[in-house]
């Protein structure tokens, strides 16, 4: 475990946190993509089915227990508990359009073409694209709430942070992995945008609001 | 195959 993959997971892990304490105090999912907490709650199940297989620390266990619980909280959270807060009609993202061209892609192009594996790849495929419909709906209102903004930088951090594990990784284990590579330098793309609307706004105090 | 390395990643 090297320091950028810690704190990446850390972020990672801050993410939720602040994710679901912006929901339970403010009683409220505005402003939230249900869709985006689908799809996360899609890749965290399709990519810790190794649970069942094999085991590899209690940090590692317990992270993996952790993520996948939270996803079906916050899924829970947005489509039963907080349902009256939850703003549909902007959350308008077709996510079959992420869904198919990703599981194709998963069939065509993994490591080894056996369930589990196929699996995995269709994850780290779809989670360098699940916060699509989130930034959609951001960009569709014209605005995000601090708090949405601040959860959206933690995780959009941890992902880019496990990009430079992954060249440590490769300098100092001769370790190398092209497919998570790839999808990782996609899902950190995604956030650029974001990221320097939340370094010019978010941290002067101001909250994000494009223009129309 | 994926490495052992990956598998202990999240």
């Amino acid at each position: 475990m090297n320091i950028f993959r810690l704190v990446g997971d850390m972020s990672h892990l801050l993410a939720i946190i602040i994710l679901l304490m912006k929901m339970w105090k403010s009683r409220s999912v505005a402003g939230i993509s249900g869709k985006s907490q689908i799809l996360f709650a899609i890749v965290f199940t399709t990519r810790y089915l190794d649970l069942f297989t094999s085991f590899v620390s209690i940090y590692n266990t317990s992270m993996k227990v952790f993520f996948i619980g939270t996803s079906y909280v916050t899924v829970y959270f947005i489509y039963q508990h907080f349902k009256p807060t939850y703003d549909s009609n902007h959350d308008t993202f077709r996510v079959e359009f992420l869904i198919v061209p990703v599981g194709g892609l998963a069939f065509l192009v993994n490591h080894e073409f056996s369930l589990l594996e196929i699996l995995w790849t269709f994850s780290i495929y779809l989670e360098s694209v699940a916060i699509l419909p989130q930034l959609f709906m951001v960009s569709k209102t014209g605005e995000a709430e601090s708090i949405t903004s601040h959860y959206l930088f933690a995780l959009g951090s941890y992902r880019a942070l496990y990009l430079l594990n992954w060249i440590y990784r490769y300098y100092f284990e001769g370790f190398f992995d092209l497919i998570a590579v790839v999808a990782g330098c996609v899902q950190t793309i995604l956030y650029c945008d974001f990221f320097y609307l939340y370094i010019t706004k978010v941290l002067k105090g101001k909250k994000i609001s494009l223009p129309a | 195959e994926k490495q052992d390395a990956i598998k202990d990643e999240l």
